[in-house]
């Protein structure tokens, strides 16, 4: 499974998708990259919820959205960002 | 004169369907494929 997406030495054999959205960041400005990357994993939460996700599967996705999204800066090479540490929201009960 | 600080204001822009929309299909794949463990 080749997937080091987050080999900083490695070619750019990154996923399509991913090359996409490194170019979306580096379109920002240094400082906006956290706070819409924030911005964009909310939505992204939301499409999950819309999808029926629920309970501590929709907690363990969410983690994995802003786990992922924290890590973006640096797997995207944006200059001056490394990580963005998103604080862990406390969501509401799903019953 | 103003502030020493002046924020950017990055959300002015963000549109849930548009900005950084591989960044969410990404966000999203990653998501879902790591449902197991």
């Amino acid at each position: 499974f080749e997937d080091d997406m987050e080999n900083p030495q490695g070619p750019q054999q990154r996923p399509p998708l991913l090359q996409q959205c490194c170019n979306e960041l580096h379109q920002e400005e240094p400082l906006c990259v956290c706070p819409t990357l924030k911005g964009a994993s909310k939505a992204v939460k939301q499409q999950v919820r819309q999808q029926g996700q629920q309970g501590q599967q929709m907690q363990q996705v969410v983690s994995r959205i802003y786990e992922t999204a924290t890590h973006l800066p640096r797997v995207c090479k944006i200059p001056q960002v490394s990580i963005c540490p998103f604080q862990k929201t406390t969501p509401g009960p799903y019953y | 004169p103003a502030g020493p600080f002046r924020i950017p204001k990055c959300r002015k822009e963000f549109q849930q369907a548009q900005h950084l929309k591989a960044c969410q299909q990404w966000l999203h794949k990653q998501a879902m494929q790591s449902g197991s463990g």
